[in-house]
């Protein structure tokens, strides 16, 4: 038996309406520590990690692992159908292959109980070396929303330089080139409005810029993002779900071949 | 020319 309850249905909604379009199933991981997320797109190019501690819900039960694949979209369908203040109770068990999602009004006055089919999903899971990083920024994640989508306009690729004054991020095309350049601030009324960079060594980075805007579809879940690099390594762009959790991604660099 | 390297040179199926 499965049951997690949370008190907005809309940020289940938020999360899977930011990942989806990367990932259309994926198989959520449950045991007494949470829920848990791990897939690739289908080019093996970029992975979602999403945990949601057991913590951060009103309630939660699980009584052994448990393994649900959906399809995202559909679960999405269903979010969608959830109203905007509305509590969100999951409920599943072994032994009906249904997750059924509960979405209670906050004068109880209604009720509705959606039930997803759930599928059997093959998926491979990727260990995810812990690794030290060369540079981390963190940044307002509307910020970075808007470098890459502004950068989207001029070019496929974007190029990321962190030295310990900035980091900078350029894209070319056929219509010329831009540059985009943020320096550290740390004197800001509000922490999330901060871009911090720290750098124990340079890096000069190039990824796939689609991918990227992909990515801060998740800006509305978080504040600030923090962007992980090393070398010719995979970045992590990190969106922190307040009390609850993370929705991380990782993108593999394009390299001189 | 930059080529785009896959997730899978980067971690291990476990």
């Amino acid at each position: 038996m499965f049951e997690a309850q949370m008190a907005q249905a809309a940020l289940l909604k938020q999360i899977i309406e930011s990942i989806r379009e990367l990932i259309t199933e994926a198989t959520f991981e449950v045991s007494g520590t949470g829920m848990m997320l791990q897939a690739m797109d289908s080019s093996h190019v970029s992975l979602v990690a999403l945990n949601l501690r057991s913590d951060g819900f009103q309630l939660f039960r699980a009584d052994r692992p448990f393994s649900m694949g959906m399809n995202l979209n559909h679960m999405a369908k269903m979010l969608k159908c959830a109203g905007k203040d509305d509590t969100l109770t999951m409920r599943a068990d072994e032994a009906n292959d249904l997750v059924t999602f509960l979405f209670e009004s906050p004068g109880n006055e209604r009720l509705a109980e959606f039930e997803l089919k759930l599928m059997d999903i093959t998926s491979e899971n990727l260990g995810i070396p812990d690794a030290e990083y060369s540079a981390t920024v963190s940044m307002p994640s509307a910020e970075f929303q808007r470098i890459v989508k502004d950068l989207g306009s001029i070019g496929d690729t974007v190029e990321i330089t962190v030295t310990k004054d900035d980091v900078r991020f350029a894209a070319s095309g056929d219509i010329g080139n831009a540059t985009i350049k943020c320096r550290q601030l740390l004197d800001t009324e509000k922490p999330e409005d901060r871009t911090l960079i720290e750098m124990v060594e340079p890096v000069n980075l190039t990824f796939a810029l689609r991918y990227l805007i992909n990515f801060s579809k998740a800006t509305s879940l978080a504040p600030s993002v923090t962007i992980k690099l090393s070398t010719e390594m995979p970045v992590v762009v990190e969106y922190k779900l307040s009390d609850i959790g993370y929705v991380r991604f990782y993108l593999a660099p394009k390299i001189e071949d | 020319a930059m080529g785009q390297k896959s997730l899978d040179l980067f971690f291990k199926s476990v």
